[in-house]
């Protein structure tokens, strides 16, 4: 199993067009390292991004100096993910 | 493995094994409603199953509903089991799945990407595409939502294949896809497709390919609306709704596009709750609400499109 320890997902409030392209240039700028779980759409719709632990302080830095407000919609991935795990264990008990 | 259904936790998440010894299971248990259907194999080689509820005849028409193409989405296999049980359970009680059975058939395919779906319990749990590989090519995998004929490779799709809107070498070269299409291309009688996806809480219908509204638009807008606020009913839980390209944005080769442009009028897409905090990590104990609150959008899509024969 993959871990996911330390990444998180971010929430990104994109208030215009242009706010959102700049999203969409991630998906670029850093191949396989941002994995959009709710991808660009329109400003009204909110944006969230997986962001590998690695890569945590990059895409902030990316985001605030492009002025994009961000969230923190989840804080560490590993720690939903090993609560999920157990409990399926818990049910199958 | 489990011996019964009866003592299957329909507020767990469970894996594929489990899952299709469910089906066996139920199919055994609600043989006079209910019966397993194998529609072909995936990628690699594992059975891609429906299950059929029909009280008879022949050729009836028929509704599809489908949970999991993309892999990681686990809220929606769990729902389409709690929807299966629901429709045995209920009919002979409620009208409208009476109503409905007596008069059409209803076809469920609980785990539409079965290699993606256990990928992510083995290796990789936020897997979203089907686990193809091709010579030459290094990444793995096809967004089985954007590898339908429809506004195939078009905006909202990707050409490279590690991106993980990737659509494909070309339409339906996805065996998980072509088997859908055949099966309801052979069938022939298909009135309504519910395609069941998380998350967002949006119910929408064509076009996800381009902002043309589809001819059948009012119709369409006005069924989603009431499908919406029977769903709203249950746990509050609000959706938006519209057209894919106007509500969500533009994006190609999708399973509804093609299933109304196949002549499946009552095409639908469902993004199911996060209630904005976990995303695909959706805890198990809101697997039930969701289950229920889905439901009666789904009931109301099904009585509109028995009401309304085409």
């Amino acid at each position: 199993q993959m871990n996911f320890t330390g990444d998180q997902v971010l929430r990104v409030l994109a208030k215009n067009e242009k706010q959102l392209s700049l999203l969409r240039d991630l998906e670029g700028l850093k191949p396989q390292k941002v994995d959009f779980w709710r991808g660009p759409a329109r400003p009204s719709l909110p944006v969230d991004m997986r962001v590998p632990f690695s890569e945590l302080k990059d895409i902030k830095a990316y985001l605030e100096s492009h002025g994009l407000a961000y969230s923190i919609m989840i804080k560490d991935i590993q720690v939903l993910l090993d609560e999920e795990r157990e409990a399926m264990a818990k049910s199958r008990r | 493995l489990e011996r019964s259904t009866s003592s299957f936790s329909y507020s767990s998440y469970h894996t594929l094994e489990e899952i299709y010894t469910w089906i066996d299971n139920f199919a055994t248990e609600h043989s006079d409603i209910a019966s397993k259907i194998r529609i072909g194999y995936s990628f690699e080689n594992r059975s891609i199953l429906v299950l059929k509820f029909s009280t008879g005849g022949s050729q009836r028409p028929a509704i599809w509903i489908d949970t999991g193409i993309h892999a990681r989405e686990w809220i929606t296999h769990a729902t389409g089991i709690w929807t299966a049980r629901k429709i045995v359970n209920e009919y002979g009680k409620d009208r409208i799945v009476t109503n409905v059975l007596n008069a059409m058939d209803i076809f469920m395919e609980i785990v539409s990407n079965p290699d993606g779906f256990a990928f992510t319990h083995s290796m990789n749990r936020l897997w979203r595409k089907n686990k193809s590989s091709r010579p030459g090519i290094f990444c793995i995998g096809v967004d089985l939502n954007r590898n339908w004929k429809s506004g195939f490779g078009g905006n909202g799709s990707n050409n490279s294949p590690c991106s993980e809107t990737y659509h494909g070498p070309s339409p339906q070269s996805e065996p998980e896809v072509a088997a859908i299409v055949d099966f309801i291309t052979a069938h022939g009688n298909i009135k309504a497709l519910i395609s069941i996806h998380s998350y967002s809480q949006m119910l929408m219908y064509p076009y996800g390919h381009t902002l043309e509204p589809v001819s059948d638009q009012e119709e369409l807008y006005s069924l989603a609306k009431n499908a919406v606020q029977a769903l709203y009913e249950v746990h509050g839980m609000e959706y938006i709704f519209g057209s894919i390209s106007t509500t969500l944005y533009v994006a190609s080769g999708i399973t509804v596009d093609w299933a109304y442009d196949s002549g499946i009028k009552y095409s639908f897409s469902f993004e199911l709750r996060d209630t904005g905090r976990y995303g695909f990590l959706l805890p198990a104990a809101q697997i039930v609400p969701t289950a229920q609150e889905t439901w009666l959008a789904i009931q109301t899509i099904m009585e509109h499109t028995l009401n309304h024969p085409y």
